[in-house]
């Protein structure tokens, strides 16, 4: 039976930022 | 039509959290993210507002423009309409509930314009 980590199931949204 | 959703999404599909608990993805809870965002090193949980949902290029798709964490960054992701997003103290929703059941026996509630969902970002990021 596959396992998914959790962090799978909801989305990156990395909002683009500047250093 | 051939859906291209991730097989997690299937009822039943057994998800591992950070702290190794497994569950079941109908069984999710808001916690659940939180407290295993809290424990991982590199991912922290944001809260990303639908500010939008407009059509996608094709007929089954959607523009959904999210406005994400205390920055409020707005970002638009591309998906199907059957694809769930995990609301804030409500659970999995998508843009059309009933089509996720039938196709992922996954119980959903409609997502609507102010719904706030769970998202991830990097802990590192300045």
């Amino acid at each position: 039976v596959p396992v998914f980590p959790w962090h799978s199931l909801v989305p990156f949204l990395a909002p683009t930022q500047s250093d | 039509s051939p859906v291209a959703l991730p097989p997690f999404f299937m009822r039943g599909s057994i998800i591992q959290l950070a702290d190794g608990e497994l569950k079941r993805v109908e069984d999710l809870k808001t916690e659940d993210f939180i407290q295993s965002a809290e424990i991982s090193s590199e991912l922290k949980i944001d809260s990303s507002t639908v500010e939008r949902i407009d059509s996608g290029q094709s007929p089954n798709a959607v523009v959904i423009q999210f406005s994400v964490g205390e920055l409020k960054a707005q970002v638009c992701v591309e998906v199907l309409v059957e694809y769930p997003f995990f609301v804030f103290g409500q659970g999995w929703s998508s843009c059309c509930p009933d089509r996720t059941t039938q196709l992922f026996e996954l119980s959903c509630a409609k997502l609507c314009v102010g719904d706030v969902c769970v998202s991830l970002t990097l802990r590192g990021l300045r």
